[in-house]
């Protein structure tokens, strides 16, 4: 669902976040 | 079953993409979707955060949304 999706999304930004 | 899977998240398929044109998170989510990678939503996150770490792409905004991009 699109819901997933945007989940995902901001799980894997938030991985991303603390990278960048 | 993994074994119907389709695609495969791997660092070469995400810098192929990634090569062709600026991409979001979503739209490499969408990409590598869980139906046909067989990848769990978990895996599938922590698969493409270290991926994308390692190859370390270039980002712009455009329409206000981060994209990622690689040149060759």
């Amino acid at each position: 669902s699109s819901s997933e999706a945007d989940k995902m999304a901001a799980a894997l930004e938030a991985e991303l976040n603390d990278f960048m | 079953t993994p074994s119907s899977s389709d695609v495969q998240l791997t660092e070469e398929a995400v810098r192929r993409y990634l090569i062709r044109k600026p991409m979001t998170t979503k739209d490499l989510l969408k990409k590598f979707q869980t139906k046909r990678t067989g990848l769990s939503s978990e895996q599938t996150v922590n698969v493409l955060a270290q991926i994308l770490k390692r190859l370390n792409p270039e980002r712009k905004s455009i329409g206000d949304k981060m994209h990622f991009y690689l040149t060759e």
